[in-house]
């Protein structure tokens, strides 16, 4: 059996080591509770700019 | 499989009955005798459809190895809808409906064993067929396949009258029918080939060491196995790094005369006897027919459905279940996958018996394979999956779990387990154990803006779903709203991150929150319960996620937006249990429900 969540675009920023393996076609094992990723948050819902998509020109 | 019957051919000629010294004493002079393979001499060149690989017997120590059934057509004496059905030892097996006619053709073929002690005689029944009541029989006759195969007559195909079952004496039509014994030694070659087919994961018709490699660890044999380098080498002729297929079957058919490489049958697991391989080579072969649906008659009745369960019952880990002895420590060696295990930051084999593996690739690899999926295996599968429910919730199957500990006591944590091992009654309730509270601490509990994994299981994750199907999910058809359904699919989540947890048979099975919100609704998508293996999420021609059962919810929250979680079921494990329901406000970290054995 599996679950799979489904995060909606641009609001999770995954752990990066967990992406890095999946990008090797490489399952991590991991247990309940363990972080798995932090929320990109909006500057309209949270006050604060995202900094990730902020651009330097 | 075949496991549970295994072919007993012997090579005694001093076991020949008189009569059948006296049919083959004139022919006998005629024969070709091959040395390795003097049980089965085959009188090449004959008439027929099948000159060349299939023919004759010409004596009784002949009779043995596979013979070809062929049911041509019948000419009876009233129109209706017509099957056939052929009874030889404990098999059935039946042809297609005819259309209405009183001149059914069904040119239906199935391959036979032959063993030198075993039935000789086959029944063939003739049925009308009726859509609202039970099809009645109207003829038979019953056919002595030795005097079949060893008559002398130039052609491969005869009418038999059709006797009415009440009484024998009235003729009621006719059948036509052919039989021919196929060559041993094409029926190794032609075994070599498909199974290296199934090998070649790359489809180019070419073996890779490794593909090789593959091969030989799943036929079992350690000798060989270290030898694998010395083989490859030997059938790689140009030296070019690849072999091709012809050249491997032509290797591995030589190979199996001087010193046999099959010690086990890589679809059912029986270890095969070093000293019989015309023997081994049958049992293969039919195993392999079985597995793959490719004969065109199929079996009858119960006996269909029995061998077909077998075959299925490989097609997921979940068969450790019911096959410890089996399993993963005897018969042939372990296949893997690599695992990295996050918390000891160290790469870990998860094991899984290579006969499974190989079986898993036959089926949900191969066109072939998925063809079978659209005649009937998709109910079988929810049926083997409801029967396994109902076992592992009887009381008896309770036995069965000191058992399970056994095998997997290196990754099931007792220490951890909620209530004492008395405490469950039934293996479902075992399988659905509760952890001691703390046994799994909550990363940054206070921050609902920290995503947690939602199981002990396998993760995968990608950023988008381009990622996801480029690196892991094959399947064609796959995409977010296949997967979650019109009803829930937005367009945020259309190109939303993905992250998937495998749960395998020894882990931990309730899945808990991966963030902190508001359950807003479930949606039920019923489906089939293929395996969840990366065997088959990998594989072009299969559709797991978008076409297995499964159970969708959304999470509302306030630092992720919405969160599809979907629950999916598979093979054996197909029962989904949540234990909140739809308003509930939940903690990160709280468990949302279960997967138990069942439909």
């Amino acid at each position: 059996s599996t679950v799979i969540c489904v995060f909606e675009k641009d609001t999770i920023e995954i752990d990066e080591d967990l992406v890095a393996n999946s990008a090797r076609s490489l399952e991590t094992l991991v247990s309940v509770g363990m972080k798995l990723g932090v929320s990109i948050k909006k500057g309209p819902e949270t006050g604060l700019p995202n900094l990730e998509k902020c651009v330097l020109e | 499989g075949h496991g549970s019957s295994k072919p007993s051919v012997t090579d005694s000629s001093d076991d020949s009955t008189t009569e059948g010294s006296n049919r083959s004493s004139s022919l006998f002079s005629r024969l070709h005798i091959h040395r390795h393979h003097r049980r089965l001499r085959l009188h090449r060149g004959g008439s027929g459809s099948h000159s060349g690989s299939h023919s004759k017997l010409h004596a009784a120590e002949d009779f043995a190895g596979i013979a070809l059934v062929k049911l041509i057509g019948a000419e009876m004496k009233f129109k209706d809808k017509w099957l056939a059905c052929i009874s030889f030892g404990e098999q059935t097996f039946r042809t297609a409906i005819s259309d209405h006619t009183d001149k059914p053709i069904w040119n239906s073929e199935k391959k036979l064993l032959l063993e030198r002690n075993g039935p000789r005689v086959a029944r063939i029944s003739v049925f009308e067929t009726n859509i609202l009541s039970k099809n009645n029989l109207v003829g038979y006759c019953e056919i002595d396949l030795y005097e079949f195969l060893t008559r002398d007559s130039d052609s491969d195909s005869e009418m038999f009258d059709l006797l009415d079952p009440s009484s024998p004496d009235i003729i009621v039509g006719k059948i036509s029918l052919s039989c021919s014994v196929e060559d041993p030694i094409e029926t190794e070659k032609s075994f070599v080939r498909r199974i290296l087919a199934i090998v070649d994961y790359n489809e180019d018709g070419k073996l890779s060491i490794s593909e090789f490699s593959d091969l030989i660890d799943a036929f079992g044999n350690q000798l060989a196995a270290d030898k694998k380098e010395e083989l490859f080498k030997a059938a790689d002729q140009n030296g070019d790094g690849v072999v091709s297929m012809d050249e491997l079957a032509i290797l591995l058919a030589i190979q199996q005369e001087k010193e046999p490489l099959i010690n086990c049958c890589p679809v059912c697991g029986e270890i095969l006897e070093v000293s019989d391989k015309l023997n081994n080579m049958v049992h293969l072969t039919l195993c392999f027919d079985e597995g793959t649906g490719n004969q065109v008659m199929t079996g009858g009745f119960l006996t269909d459905k029995q061998a077909s369960y077998g075959w299925m019952f490989k097609l997921s880990e979940w068969a450790n279940f019911s096959s410890y002895d089996i399993g993963l420590k005897s018969g042939s060696r372990s296949s893997h996958i690599v695992v990295f295990d996050r918390r000891t930051k160290r790469l870990v084999e998860e094991l899984i018996d290579a006969k499974i593996v190989l079986s898993m690739r036959a089926i949900y690899q191969s066109k072939i394979g998925l063809g079978l999926m659209d005649t009937g295996v998709k109910e079988l599968l929810q049926s083997i999956s409801e029967m396994q429910g109902k076992k592992m919730n009887s009381i008896e199957s309770a036995k069965d779990i000191p058992e399970f500990i056994e095998f997997f006591k290196d990754q099931i944590n007792l220490t951890e387990i909620k209530y004492p091992l008395e405490h469950f009654k039934t293996f479902n309730e075992f399988f659905i154990r509760e952890l001691k509270p703390g046994a799994r601490p909550i990363a940054c509990l206070e921050r609902d803006d920290v995503a947690v994994c939602a199981a002990d299981s396998r993760l995968i994750a990608f950023r988008n779903v381009e990622d996801s199907t480029r690196f892991w999910i094959k399947g064609r058809k796959f995409s977010i709203q296949g997967l979650l359904g019109k009803e829930i699919c937005s367009t945020a989540f259309m190109d939303g991150s993905l992250v998937i947890f495998r749960l395998a048979p020894q882990d931990y099975h309730r899945f808990h929150f991966p963030v902190s919100g508001t359950i807003e609704h479930f949606v039920d998508i019923p489906g089939c319960l293929y395996t969840v293996n990366p065997i088959a999420v990998n594989s072009k021609y299969c559709n797991v996620f978008t076409e297995n059962k499964r159970v969708v919810s959304v999470l509302s929250t306030k630092d992720f937006g919405k969160v599809a979680f979907v629950a999916v079921g598979a093979t054996m494990v197909g029962s989904i249990t949540f234990t909140k329901k739809k308003g509930d406000y939940i903690q990160k970290g709280d468990e949302f429900g279960y997967f138990s054995f069942g439909g």
